[in-house]
């Protein structure tokens, strides 16, 4: 554990517990993208599934619990409770478009060709590129609520603190996990588009709103 | 338990 990788977690947890009150508070997931967090809950499933078959740390089972555990509860708020303001005509990302490839690249391109090993490498490609039916949604409706950027600016941030933990860890450890370090690229840059709004926009107190 | 593959991340 070093100071990237903590506050990347905690970043990420902040996430959670921003879109969460976000959605609690207003009792409303407007805006908000269900097929998303429909990727994210298969992402953290398929990632986590070592839980039964490997113990790291109180933390790490803690943590998986709890990631796990808010991601079905989120799609529950969306899908169930708090239906009637769910926005599907603008969440119509085909994530079919996204798992196919995905799926085949993990069988393909992995550490090892075992069943454990394929499906948690599934799910570090798949969590690269689950943002997208979100950032497909405002680009859509052109808009995001405040709340909704503080979110997407802390989930973005995760990936982009693991980088710099993968950098430490490779000179302090000579830890090199290249389908992560790949994957974590990618998940990163998918987000600097809204990082530069974020910066530029939501920080000087303004929400976003794109050009139609 | 092969520790090679044990991921220790989130």
């Amino acid at each position: 554990m070093n100071i990237f990788r903590l506050c990347g977690d905690m970043s990420h947890l902040a996430a959670i517990i921003i879109l969460l009150l976000k959605m609690w508070k207003t009792r409303s997931v407007a805006g908000i993208s269900g097929k998303s967090q429909i990727l994210f809950a298969t992402v953290f499933t398929a990632r986590y599934l070592d839980l039964f078959t490997s113990f790291i740390s109180i933390y790490n089972t803690c943590m998986k619990v709890f990631f796990i555990g808010t991601v079905y509860f989120t799609i529950y708020l969306i899908y169930m409770k708090f239906k009637a303001t769910y926005d599907s005509n603008h969440d119509s990302f085909r994530v079919e478009f996204l798992i196919v490839p995905v799926g085949g690249l993990a069988f393909l391109v992995n550490h090892e060709f075992a069943p454990l090993e394929i499906i948690w490498t599934f799910s570090i490609y798949l969590e690269s590129v689950a943002i997208l039916p979100q950032l497909f949604m405002i680009s859509k409706t052109g808009e995001a609520e405040t709340i909704t950027s503080h979110y997407l600016f802390a989930l973005g941030s995760y990936r982009a603190l693991y980088l710099c933990n993968w950098i430490y860890r490779y000179y302090a450890e000579g830890f090199f996990d290249l389908i992560a370090v790949v994957a974590g690229v990618v998940q990163t840059i998918l987000y600097c588009d809204f990082f530069y709004l974020y910066i530029t926009k939501v920080m000087k107190g303004k929400k976003i709103s794109l050009p139609a | 338990t092969d520790d090679e593959n044990q991921h220790d991340e989130l």
